[in-house]
């Protein structure tokens, strides 16, 4: 079965209800736009079930970076560790994204677990470790399996790829209560030029951002 | 918690780049709610490739920086919305539209309140076209207006107008309420609050016995 016919074994895609405007929703959401490869697997983080639970987004060239991040005060290790990050660079070339635990409530041992995970990241991949972003979701109070996720990284990072499967199974990977996983992409022609956006998001409980 | 992981190809400046991304993030993620808990997790990351080979964008107010916000929030909405559609225990998503405040922002924390009420959220879900709760949950909003210019729609239903509660069909209110509920499609609020020129959009879901069930099991 293809990567998208077993992702969908988990959960299906949700509908997006897009806006009316000058674009066209095209298949693909996180590795539609030029340059981005994405995977989805099963890192053996979650409590329960073999759902995918580690997503990898790579960008080919230093891509400009942004983020907006909960103003929770007991915010996340990898909140931290990715504002941080934003500060002392304008760009980043990874996104490594683990469900399963939150890394919230978990001290500095928690942010060692980020540090750690990030620079075992940026040494398969040869970038600079600020140059790789983190984000976690799950139980609050745990720290992440982070042996198991190590183990995972370079089966993750030869899963990588530019096809809408590589984007689906990224969207899957970081659900966690969701009953559906959330991707899209549009293409539109700014200033003569043909650009695409896509995107994935995850959540379905403790929902009220507040993000800046 | 919520995530987001944002890309697109097009070519920008870091600084107008971080500030598209905010903009978008307050017109869409900033505006959704389905319990109340801010996570400690909430984040959204976007990258930016510029390998599109288009002109590289500096400056918001330029035709090609309205319009590339324009995609973005778009894209930024589809997600949200789909985040409050599947709502823990929703059976329908509750889209809040508010016009007539004095700007977008007021507007916003209107539509925001409405959509965050959990009085609200459990009229919807036992089929109640409460107008009342959502006249109350406008009124807490911490937005000033004139009660007496209070209007609210559910769907094309006229509930309240010029502050007055109006006589309706209660059977189509609550009938509009039932079949959305049935097909997981979206329930339209519509409220306004005066004659200024902000408009503002939210987005939640209704309070089902499952939210209670779902988050009384999952434990830290």
């Amino acid at each position: 079965a293809s990567p998208i016919v077993e992702m969908s074994n988990y959960i299906p895609a949700a509908p997006i209800l897009l806006p009316e405007g000058p674009w066209q929703q095209v298949p693909g959401g996180v590795t539609a736009a030029n340059g981005f490869k994405a995977a989805g697997m099963y890192g053996g983080l979650r409590a329960v079930g073999e759902k995918p639970d580690l997503a990898l987004v790579t960008c080919d060239v230093d891509a400009m970076s942004a983020g907006a991040f909960t103003t929770n005060v007991v915010a996340a290790a990898p909140v931290l560790y990715c504002k941080e990050a934003l500060d002392n660079s304008t760009t980043a070339r990874a996104i490594l994204i683990n469900a399963g635990q939150a890394n919230a409530a978990t001290g500095d041992a928690g942010y060692q677990d980020v540090i750690e995970c990030s620079h075992a990241l940026s040494e398969l991949l040869q970038f600079n470790p600020e140059q790789v972003l983190i984000e976690s979701t799950g139980v609050i109070g745990k720290r992440i399996k982070k042996e198991a996720l190590l183990k995972s990284l370079p089966n993750l990072v030869n899963l990588l790829s530019s096809t809408v499967e590589g984007a689906y199974s990224a969207a899957v990977a970081i659900t966690t209560t969701d009953l559906v996983s959330k991707s899209v992409a549009i293409e539109s022609e700014v200033g003569g030029t043909r650009i695409r956006i896509g995107g994935m998001a995850k959540g379905s409980g403790m929902i009220h951002p507040n993000m800046a | 918690t919520m995530l987001g992981v944002i890309t697109t190809d097009a070519s920008v400046t870091s600084d107008v780049w971080r500030k598209m991304v905010q903009v978008a993030v307050n017109r869409s993620f900033n505006q959704i709610t389905v319990d109340g808990d801010t996570s400690t997790n909430d984040c959204v990351l976007a990258l930016a490739s510029g390998l599109s080979g288009s002109n590289k964008i500096s400056s918001l107010n330029s035709s090609e920086g309205e319009h590339l916000q324009a995609c973005l929030d778009a894209v930024m909405r589809g997600l949200a919305k789909s985040i409050a559609w599947d709502g823990e225990g929703a059976t329908c998503l509750i889209e809040v539209r508010v016009t007539g405040a004095s700007s977008e922002a007021e507007a916003a924390k209107v539509a925001r309140s409405v959509a965050s009420s959990s009085l609200t959220k459990a009229a919807v879900y036992g089929r109640d076209p409460n107008w009342g709760r959502i006249a109350c949950a406008a009124g807490y909003a911490g937005i000033p207006f004139n009660p007496n210019k209070l209007k609210i729609s559910l769907g094309d239903i006229l509930l309240m107008e010029g502050g007055q509660p109006l006589p309706f069909d209660r059977a189509a209110a609550s009938d509009y309420l039932k079949k959305a509920g049935e097909i997981h499609g979206t329930v339209v609020i519509q409220i306004s609050i005066g004659d200024g020129p902000g408009s503002g959009l939210a987005w939640g879901c209704d309070l089902s016995y499952d939210y209670v069930k779902i988050n009384a099991e999952y434990t830290t």
